[in-house]
């Protein structure tokens, strides 16, 4: 199995 | 002052079916230098759409102040299927807006309506997204991608990209069994937009959602082919371009546990 990662792991709020 | 007018109705449709199924609301930015731009996150913040209208998109571009036009994109389509394909569309709203007026003309000039959309105010998170070095860059045929992605998922609700110098491999592994699918580069010189190309740093081994897959390949309606940058662990990009910008899809990966 696999596990979904989120964006606001990568990418920081403007 | 916006008033932003269309040479035709069908890539504003098109792009709002598109992004509809993943975002609901969402605010355009406008201004004058940059035309329309907009950027979205989904809900579960693992899809984020990015979209760039230049002015040169536009027949007639004029904005006279920066706005932000908060809409429901439920809503818009709902409007936008009020028009033809073919014909002129016109995006109109205040300098202080409550309203978006959205006007279609058909070409002979001898119908035309007019919707006003309320705006909302909406309160969303925008990410700085900078430009990213990817280890792999693979254009192809929206259109082969697109099945590619919705036959997938038919198997699991996984996609795994593997790439190496001159070939794509998709996979599926599911309840009912495996799947696999290999792309190789070529160069269709009959019609280039049929090539396949694969730029490669570094060979990449990446798993999707299959379902946000599947919402990124409703742009393909939009662009004859799909540039994919990936890279080992980071976000990848999908973008369609337009004439005179761009629609693309940042897409988080799954990690093996």
């Amino acid at each position: 199995a696999s596990n979904q990662t989120s964006l606001m792991s990568f990418f920081g709020k403007k | 002052m916006l008033e932003g007018k269309f040479e035709s109705a069908s890539l504003m449709k098109r792009l709002v079916e598109a992004i509809k199924d993943s975002v609901k609301l969402c605010n355009f930015n406008c201004s004058q230098t940059k035309g329309i731009t907009l950027q979205a996150i989904d809900d579960s913040r693992v899809l984020l759409i990015s979209l760039k209208l230049d002015p040169g998109c536009f027949e007639g571009f004029r904005c006279d102040k920066n706005l932000v036009l908060g809409l429901d994109l439920e809503s818009l389509s709902k409007v936008l299927k009020q028009g033809n394909n073919e014909d002129y569309l016109t995006l109109i709203a205040e300098d202080a807006p409550d309203n978006l007026l959205v006007v279609f003309e058909d070409p002979k000039k001898d119908r035309i309506s007019e919707f006003s959309l309320k705006l909302m105010d909406i309160d969303s998170d925008v990410l700085s997204i900078e430009d990213m070095d990817h280890d792999c860059s693979i254009t192809l045929p929206s259109s082969d991608f697109a099945k590619v992605a919705r036959d997938m998922r038919t198997l699991s609700e996984s996609l795994q990209i593997l790439v190496t110098k001159d070939s794509v491999k998709f996979m599926a592994s599911g309840p009912i069994g495996t799947g696999s699918v290999i792309i190789k580069a070529h160069t269709d010189l009959k019609d280039g937009k049929e090539s396949i190309k694969i730029d490669l740093n570094k060979s990449v081994n990446v798993t999707f959602g299959a379902k946000y897959l599947n919402d990124i390949v409703k742009a393909s309606t939009l662009a004859e082919t799909v540039t994919i940058k990936l890279t080992n662990k980071i976000p990848a990009l999908f973008e369609f371009k337009l004439q005179g910008g761009y629609l693309r899809y940042y897409l988080a990966p799954k990690f093996d546990e």
